[in-house]
């Protein structure tokens, strides 16, 4: 099994190679990549060796070559279906980034505020939270995000692993216990803000 | 030094004692923390262990001085002056979300928008981007969030840093250079799901 730490990389390595990628470059050395991530030349080199030899010493690795290759293992070479509950601050915020770049595409919402049911946010049409499984079923969605107040996270969890999702995404400060093997991971803003006054301190007390 | 899971499993034990203070529990063992965040018993042990010795053998820990003693630990024990860069969609759901029952008090907001400028979100002001510096240091600010387009990030970041931050919140997917020792920690909400999008392609591998 990869570990979590070179997956984030690749997701890194695959940003400055789209920037290289626009200026029309080519060649691409580790050691290039290793500054644009602020990372050492020899863990790029490792990461990537993961999957086989891409590059030719002293040459470099080719670009296309190297970005269709992460893409692939990243499955971000197809389109990805995905939906969102909750149409919050979060939620809404979430509708107007354009994930379709990395092709997710977020082809509904839900959410139990009547008012917000039938707004179309982005494109994205909100739907009543009940319909979570039967559209998640119909409509073949792989992803679903999680932007719902933290005591209705795991019940938003249950509607979409019964309606077949793959993985979750959750925004929720509470761990959700997941169902027939679903990939869940999370965005805990709270808490990466706790991990900053935590290092703060501890530069302090040096 | 700590490694960084444990610091945020502290987090995670952290909201488990709230959720039980307001219970007006006394005792808890580590075992009933350990389901509550979905990790081992032992787990929970060690982590605390680092701290000193809580608990009792058989008893549990005190729960208000454990929770205490977590609080003081991660430095959420004061009032840490928080400002926010860049009000646009996720500028503005931070805006509008309870940080101060942690103590994170945001108190000032920056962007370069002259339309957002003078705007009042939630009890915060928002001021030109260029007071920047002037305003972290007039205020003593310590945590700088950063929510504006990749490629304005490294030079609001240096906004920061010349004003005295001591640490910075980023959401742009971009690395920022650190000065004079700033600790920097990302929330990378694509990356995320990118991370998402390969563990579901591993699961259909095997
Ligand atoms: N806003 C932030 O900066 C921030 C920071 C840290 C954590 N979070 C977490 O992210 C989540 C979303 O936060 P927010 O600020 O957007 O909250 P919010 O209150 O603005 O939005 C929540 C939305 O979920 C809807 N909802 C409630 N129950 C639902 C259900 N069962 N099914 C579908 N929709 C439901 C509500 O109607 C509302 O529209 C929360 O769990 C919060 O703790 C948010
Ligand atoms: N919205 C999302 O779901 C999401 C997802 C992933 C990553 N991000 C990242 O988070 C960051 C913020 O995203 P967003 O969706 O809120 O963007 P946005 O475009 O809605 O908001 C950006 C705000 O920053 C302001 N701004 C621009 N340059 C500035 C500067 N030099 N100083 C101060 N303010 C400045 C703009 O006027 C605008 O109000 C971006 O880096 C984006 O890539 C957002």
């Amino acid at each position: 099994k990869l570990p979590r730490n070179t997956i984030r990389r690749l997701s890194h390595y695959l940003r400055c190679l789209d920037i290289l990628d626009l200026k029309g470059v080519q060649l691409v050395k580790s050691r290039e990549l290793a500054c644009m991530c602020r990372v050492s030349d020899s863990l790029v080199r490792r990461d990537l060796s993961y999957f086989g030899d891409f590059g030719k010493k002293g040459v470099g690795y080719n670009l296309p070559e190297l970005r269709e290759r992460i893409l692939q293992i990243m499955g971000l070479d197809k389109v990805r279906k995905v939906v969102l509950c909750g149409v919050g601050n979060i939620g809404t915020a979430l509708l107007r980034y354009p994930f379709k770049e990395r092709n997710f595409e977020i082809i509904a919402a839900f959410d139990t505020d009547p008012g917000k049911v039938g707004m179309v946010i982005n494109g994205i049409r909100v739907y009543p939270a009940e319909k979570t499984s039967e559209l998640t079923r119909e409509l073949g969605v792989e992803i679903g995000i999680i932007a719902v107040p933290p005591e209705a996270a795991q019940r938003t969890a249950d509607l979409l692993m019964e309606g077949g999702i793959e993985g979750i995404l959750s925004f929720a400060l509470i761990p959700i216990e997941p169902k027939n093997d679903v990939v869940i991971q999370y965005v805990e803003i709270a808490t990466e803000l706790e991990i900053l006054s935590f290092e703060i301190e501890e530069r302090k007390r040096r």
